[in-house]
């Protein structure tokens, strides 16, 4: 047979049969059947020259090149050994036969040789005997066709090595805002070989602290730095942050992640002592970072806190105005976000300025007070004297407002008007001779 | 002007040489658009002068330094009123120029102020005359290059009535005397206005400020005795000085 073949069943018998088989004949078979399975052979005959330990004529059965059994003679025999009525099974998934016969037959009575049925048979290895190793399965052994599998009781799965069973823990997400978590068992202690994952996950915006209980024992090696989380830890891990292993005997009380999202994975190895731990996690809204003050502006509403969701607003002081990247805007708000980040940076509050004043035909403008045309300015029209004259009142000045116009003392914006002063030449005519 | 003096500079900053195709007459500054002067330089015989004709030099008192600096009329105005068919009626001798620019007054170039209605135009009251007309140089008559004043009491309208019936009976043709009209001058005559000065001002001062009185309008000869000179009376025409002004 060559070796991609797979037989399940077949037969064998010596040359020549059923006619007496020829001397000198030597003939081997290889059966081959798939893995988990056995050969059984079961022999419809057999009658090969009978001799003390088959040593003329015979049929050698081996497997892996160690002799099982070798047969030779025929049921009625006294000598011989006749492998009866019963199949005899192969200790694995192989065996060899050798038939051979020497070069003389006794005259009396021509042997025949044998004829046998062979066929593959599946291999229980869940009724197998225990190995050194224990059981193949921790808990439920299923046999099948050529193999086995394993398989666990409720509240256990199967491990990674497809054999054994684990306490099932942190199975699943915990999005709800609030809710508790503990470790298999507690407060007792903790199994072996556990692995356990639990992530809290909740909407973004929300932020989880975890508030340890008082009882919190999970073994650890003591040095001179503290605990060392060497075979059991429970493992604390924040989005983008390097995990943290907690281990010892002291609560580490409240944390406040400052994420949403976080994964516990508590692991303890096959031996130790560990009682586990116990925690209630809650939810707050993501905090947004304090956003400072604007000068000649004031932010609203002041807290001291700031949370997602909250807006805050920017008014500058009269006669400023809120500057965003070099431009001018109106209003002015920003939202804490998901992120705990503003969603816009604050403005800036620049003086306002009403630009220079209008004009005045025939007369002109004088700066009293203030930087140039800058919120507060106050500026006085004049006009070009002896020619013309002010309407009204001489002494008005206007002022820079916060609606960035230049007001008069009674807040009008209509600048004055230069009026011709007439009948008054500068030169007079001086007639002194009589 | 006749029996006046040169003008100083800057003393009748309101005084306008005004020039009519080859005439020659006066204005009034009285607002940094208008200037005013008599109806009779800007029309005859009812044909109103096309206001392309009409040049105004401010600012000066040598014609000649003036003279390259003209000034253009935007519109003319004559006073409705005004009819001098048979050369012998001069009611309403008074008419307004817009410029086409305002002027920037100036020490050279200054509004003279208008009557307040109720001015007193009170008999015997010295008024100055100016203008750029003709003058006396011993007894010839020659066109002059600068700005002349002379000034001259107010006379008695009476006086004045009379001295014109005189000339008539001595045959001379004079206009009509009416109330829109007061005269000036002295009965030994010598001093007057005389031609070109026609529409420049005749103006009268009170706390220390000139306003216009008269418009120079016509007279019998000039600086002729017993004759005197008659200017259009301002105070009459205010209500449509501000009208015209106003609606233009």
């Amino acid at each position: 047979l060559s070796d991609s073949d797979t037989v399940m069943h077949g037969e064998l018998h010596s040359p020549q049969y059923p006619e007496p088989y020829p001397p000198n004949a030597l003939e081997q078979w290889d059966l081959t059947v798939p893995e988990g399975f056995q050969i059984r052979l079961t022999f419809t005959h057999l009658d090969i020259e009978a001799s003390d330990g088959c040593y003329y004529d015979s049929l050698t059965v081996l497997h892996n090149g160690k002799l099982l059994w070798k047969f030779c003679g025929n049921e009625n025999s006294g000598d011989g050994n006749h492998p009866g009525h019963q199949p005899i099974l192969s200790p694995g998934n192989s065996l060899t036969l050798i038939f051979q016969s020497d070069d003389s037959n006794p005259e009396r009575h021509q042997n025949v040789g044998f004829f046998a049925h062979f066929q593959a048979i599946d291999v229980d290895e869940c009724s197998a005997p225990e190995t050194g190793n224990g059981p193949l399965c921790s808990q439920i052994c299923l046999n099948t066709l050529g193999s086995y599998l394993c398989a666990c009781h409720h509240g256990y799965e199967l491990r990674s090595d497809k054999s054994t069973c684990v306490l099932t823990c942190g199975d699943g997400i915990f999005d709800e805002p609030e809710g508790h978590l503990s470790s298999p068992g507690y407060p007792n202690l903790s199994p072996y070989s556990l692995s356990c994952q639990y992530v809290i996950s909740v909407k973004n915006g929300f932020t989880v602290s975890l508030n340890f209980s008082d009882i919190f024992h999970i073994e650890s090696v003591d040095s001179e730095n503290g605990p060392h989380c060497l075979h059991h830890w429970l493992q604390v891990t924040l989005p983008n942050k390097e995990p943290v292993k907690l281990c010892g005997k002291k609560s580490p009380g409240l944390i406040d992640t400052n994420s949403s999202s976080v994964t516990l994975e508590y692991h303890t190895d096959n031996e130790g002592m560990s009682k586990g731990w116990s925690l209630d996690y809650s939810t707050g809204r993501m905090k947004c970072p304090m956003p400072g003050s604007v000068t000649r502006g004031r932010v609203t509403p002041s807290m001291t806190e700031y949370f997602y969701r909250d807006h805050i607003y920017v008014r500058c002081d009269q006669g400023y105005k809120l500057m965003m990247n070099t431009q001018e805007i109106k209003t002015f708000s920003t939202v804490c976000q998901s992120n705990g980040q503003w969603h816009l940076p604050l403005p800036e509050c620049h003086i306002i300025d009403c630009g220079d004043p209008e004009p005045l035909l025939n007369g002109g403008v004088t700066f009293l007070s203030g930087s140039q045309n800058q919120y507060l300015s106050l500026v006085q029209y004049h006009c070009n004297e002896p020619f013309y004259s002010l309407e009204g009142d001489q002494n008005v000045t206007f002022t820079c407002e916060a609606d960035r116009q230049w007001r008069s003392n009674d807040l009008a914006v209509t600048k004055p008007t230069c009026l011709p002063v007439c009948g008054q030449p500068t030169q007079e005519i001086r007639d002194f001779l009589r | 002007i006749f029996g006046g003096k040169d003008a100083p500079q800057n003393t009748i900053p309101w005084q306008v040489l005004l020039t009519v195709g080859s005439g020659r007459g006066g204005g009034i500054i009285i607002a940094d658009k208008w200037i005013m002067t008599a109806a009779h330089v800007l029309a005859h015989k009812g044909q109103q002068v096309s206001k392309d004709l009409v040049k105004m030099y401010v600012g000066g008192t040598e014609v000649g330094a003036m003279i390259n600096s003209p000034l253009y009329a935007e519109s003319v105005h004559v006073h409705p009123g005004y009819d001098s068919v048979d050369d012998l009626s001069y009611n309403n001798d008074i008419a307004l120029i817009k410029l086409g620019n305002p002027l920037t007054f100036r020490a050279a170039v200054m509004p003279v102020c208008l009557p307040a209605k109720d001015s007193s135009y009170t008999t015997g009251k010295i008024g100055l005359v100016s203008g750029f007309g003709l003058v006396n140089d011993n007894g010839s008559r020659i066109l002059t290059n600068r700005m002349k004043y002379v000034q001259l009491p107010l006379v008695d309208r009476k006086k004045c009535n009379d001295s014109f019936n005189l000339l008539k009976e001595r045959k001379h043709k004079v206009p009509h005397l009416t109330n829109n009209m007061f005269c000036a001058g002295t009965p030994e005559g010598g001093k007057d206005a005389c031609q070109g000065d026609s529409g420049s001002p005749f103006t009268l001062t009170e706390n220390k400020q000139f306003w216009v009185a008269g418009i120079v309008s016509w007279g019998v000869d000039c600086g002729l005795a017993g004759a005197y000179g008659v200017y259009t009376k301002v105070v009459e025409y205010l209500d449509w000085i501000n009208r015209t002004m106003q609606e233009n």
